[in-house]
């Protein structure tokens, strides 16, 4: 049974697409089985890895619509080890369709069902989700077995944080009390400014357990590698945000107890 | 008549709050009458401006869900000639409340009637969207006269253009055929890279008459601003970011024709 991640916080910008394409490409570097699954109509995670999302399909859409099965629309990547359930723009209109279903758990549980026939061919599912709190995010609340909260050394990416707490709640209370929070990550941090000190302490404060002891710096290596269709790991292999990235998988499979 | 202009990508992080908020004071202090409307559950200009989302009632949820008049949820804020209508999260519930309306265009004129009765008491109307294409954006499209895009110079910030334009296109087409695209604004520019440079000319290649001549720096004093509770415009009035929004501003009522 693989385990299943959702890179979530409906702060936007915050390296929820960074953060979920860098410990995807990781694990699999480290021969590991998993599937990066887009669930952001923006697809940037799709992007990220070289894929066009206008020529993606099947994509998550049909798959949520049950148009298609999930296994139809995986694709493998040119990383051994590594595969992606696309995105498309036509995402966008999934969580009309989604509202219009008459079952109320219907409407919550659709990406968990459609994605359970996949769970034992990967040892990670990751999913990236879309900067906000809406059905499409919930769906992914749904499906995952925890949460892994980025979060921008900015003053305004704290401010979201205990809405986002209160959701996680609110899905573990109605529709998944197995659901936990895996932990916070802070991204972008500059050791130059002191608002990002100010950030990681706050931060600190507030969830001292679930912070993951470490910071991705911000380095514009990251932010050029989606330009050429790959992970920043693997585009700037020794940047210290790569060292980070891979710092940060190792206690995601070490606090698993992957071997 | 108040113009009405919206700051909307759905790109996350890319700077709609922070011009919208920065516009704003920067229009009032030159002694224009000016409304900020936060139309984001995440409420960010509210609290940009000082406001505590979480104690702020009536708010654009109720204004939305006709449980209040408009002008009732407006305050006034320390900065002369500057109002804001906040949110509060309560928002994030009002994307299904109005998507249970039977009436289609009902569903997505709500805004746009009840800001009605408010557009002869100021000069401009200033809506601040959130990070998504969902029924509060389009909302704010339909309510709004022109859209201005802030473009983050980042690659992935390139991406979401097509889909927003498309969008804008729809809202023509349906609803409101004068709804123009006012201008796209390029933020968080950092010479020192080659990335900046390069969505740079790529966004003047795609849009050459709509993008402002000019760049917002990236700027940490921008950033902090918001944890002070006032714009960075009156923050840090001398940082290269402040002079860049005064100029905006400049070029947003020159093109008005506005003394
Ligand atoms: N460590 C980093 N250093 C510099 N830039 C970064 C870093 N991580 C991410 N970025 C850049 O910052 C921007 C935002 O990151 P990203 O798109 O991953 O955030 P997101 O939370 O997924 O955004 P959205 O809310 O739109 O989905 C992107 O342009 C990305 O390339
Ligand atoms: N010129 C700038 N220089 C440095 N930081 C900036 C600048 N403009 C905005 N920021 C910071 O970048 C982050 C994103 O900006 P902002 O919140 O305004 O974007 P947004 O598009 O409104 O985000 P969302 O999609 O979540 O609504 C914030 O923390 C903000 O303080
Ligand atoms: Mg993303
Ligand atoms: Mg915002």
């Amino acid at each position: 049974m693989g385990r299943r991640y959702i890179f979530a916080n409906q702060k936007g910008g915050v390296g929820k697409t960074t953060t979920a394409v860098n410990v995807a490409a990781a694990m699999a570097a480290w021969g590991f089985r998993v599937l990066l699954i887009d669930l952001d109509p923006q697809s940037n995670a799709t992007t990220s890895l070289g894929l066009d999302p206008r020529r993606v399909s099947p994509s998550i859409y049909e798959v949520m619509l049950e148009l298609a099965p999930a296994q139809a629309a995986v694709r493998s990547t040119r990383w051994k080890g590594l595969s992606l359930l696309p995105a498309s723009p036509s995402l966008a209109g999934a969580t009309v369709e989604l509202q219009a279903l008459p079952d109320a758990r219907a409407r919550v549980l659709r990406l968990r069902e459609r994605l359970a026939p996949l769970s034992d061919g990967y040892d990670y599912l990751l999913i990236d989700a879309p900067p906000s709190l809406g059905l499409l995010t919930v769906n992914g609340l749904a499906a995952a077995d925890g949460v892994i909260v980025p979060v921008q050394c900015e003053y305004l990416a704290l401010e979201g944080l205990s809405q986002l707490m209160q959701t996680i709640t609110m899905v573990q209370r109605s529709i998944h009390p197995r659901l936990v929070l895996r932990g916070l990550v802070l991204t972008m941090y500059d050791r130059r400014t002191v608002l990002s000190r100010q950030v990681a302490e706050e931060v600190h404060r507030h969830f001292p357990r679930q912070l993951f002891p470490l910071v991705i710096p911000r380095s514009v290596r990251m932010s050029e590698a989606p330009s050429f269709g790959e992970p920043g790991i693997f585009y700037a292999p020794r940047s210290p945000a790569a060292r980070a990235y891979r710092k940060l998988t190792r206690l995601i499979l070490l606090g698993d107890g992957v071997p």
